[in-house]
């Protein structure tokens, strides 16, 4: 029930503009702060898993070392010989991510919307698949970079001191009546005892996708083993649903405004 | 050169005392000025008093900041006043009817990131430009 705008202590003490805004009022300001923070309304999203899955918190890390950036800026500002390099701290947020950063004007995560594994045919019964609802982008933004994130556990016992290899494709084509089409988009040789999180590059797939919503029909991924067999992503340590929130596969997209956002009057 | 004189309501600018007083007299500028002077004033913008913590994730709110102040005779350095404001600030000492003062307004401002959800639960960062008024100025 407090008022949104105040000035700081000393001033409300010398002034006496200060005061409660009426609802009405409330409601306005809400809107015009919205309409700059290029909403038409108020999102609710809905939290059932959590605010700390995977996603949110990769994007906090981003968040978190873009103020540090500015810190930084801030530090050299008052003191020019002081170093603008310190030790960040970055649990999901790699080198990589943080050159995409500097370049994006926004940052998007997208969670995947699959819950439960579907029966896919034999051939397919080891793939899994994923899907992102991508209907959310703004008009007028440009995807610069995006990545496919999946966390690989270490697996103990079953594959020590083998590789497996790590394949993930874009579904281009869906039938009743048979397996679904697939595209490779990479293929990647792993340890089974790696650990940590697995980037993709999945740029292309992802202008298609926003460019045509129709092409958005997902990805899948499968494992096999060194002699060839396929094996289920989750005994490879590959973590999907059912597994620790923390480590959910997610997409994340870095994207550049293409052009000028203009409020619309009111 | 003046030209008509202009409808002025928003700036401050017009007092009598000055108005009787030529360019050539002396004003008196003393230590009272400072404290209406052209400067940054603190203005803090709550997302968690609007009751969004639910979407935005970070930050809890921001420091927006606002300048308010005098732009009076002389405009020194630290007001970052332009060379416009400077001349237009003399003009305004020998018409004070007709000119007004330069406004006191951001001559900096800063972005700020904002982390939120939106209605799929899906996570995004934004850059916001003009945000945060750094600095103030006379214009």
């Amino acid at each position: 029930g407090g008022s949104f705008l105040f000035d700081s202590a000393s001033e409300l003490q010398s002034r006496s503009i200060h005061r409660r805004l009426r609802t009405q009022e409330k409601r306005e300001m809400q809107k015009e702060i919205l309409s700059i923070l290029g909403l038409t309304h108020r999102p609710r999203p809905h939290l059932w898993n959590g605010k700390y899955n995977s996603a949110p918190l990769f994007m906090l890390d981003l968040y978190n070392a873009l103020n540090v950036d500015k810190k930084n800026e801030l530090d050299a500002s008052w003191n020019p010989n002081k170093s603008v390099f310190t030790t960040q701290e970055h649990h999901l947020a790699t080198v990589q991510d943080n050159a995409y950063l500097n370049e994006a004007d926004m940052v998007m995560s997208f969670v995947n919307l699959v819950e439960y594994d579907r029966e896919l045919s034999p051939n397919r019964r080891h793939h899994k698949e994923f899907k992102f609802n991508l209907s959310q982008i703004p008009e007028g933004e440009k995807v610069a970079a995006a990545e496919f994130r999946i966390y690989k556990e270490c697996v103990g016992t079953a594959f020590h001191n083998e590789t497996i290899q790590l394949s993930v494709f874009k579904v281009v084509g869906k039938r009743l009546d048979r397996d679904a089409d697939l595209l490779l988009l990479e293929s990647r040789q792993l340890w089974a005892v790696d650990e940590g999180w697995l980037e993709f590059d999945i740029t292309a797939t992802i202008n298609l996708w926003v460019m045509k919503p129709h092409h958005n029909l997902g990805l899948q991924i499968s494992v096999q083993t060194s002699i060839g067999e396929n094996i289920n992503p989750k005994e490879a340590g590959l973590v999907s649903q059912g597994g620790p929130l923390e480590k959910q596969p997610f997409m994340v997209a870095f994207f550049k405004v293409k052009e000028l956002h203009i409020r619309t009057p009111r | 050169s003046v030209g008509k004189p202009r409808q002025q309501s928003r700036n401050r600018s017009t007092y009598p005392q000055e108005a009787q007083k030529g360019p050539g007299q002396t004003v008196d500028h003393n230590s009272s000025d400072q404290k209406t002077a052209c400067r940054k004033h603190e203005l803090y913008v709550s997302f968690r008093d609007l009751g969004w913590q639910d979407w935005i994730i970070a930050p809890e709110g921001y420091a927006a900041n606002y300048c308010d102040g005098e732009c009076s005779f002389p405009l020194n350095a630290h007001m970052n006043a332009t060379n416009h404001a400077i001349v237009q600030t003399l003009v305004h000492l020998m018409n004070p009817e007709n000119v007004p003062k330069p406004c006191c307004a951001p001559t900096k401002l800063h972005a700020i990131s904002v982390l939120y959800f939106d209605d799929n639960s899906n996570v995004i960062l934004k850059k916001y430009k003009n945000m945060v008024v750094r600095a103030c100025g006379c214009h």
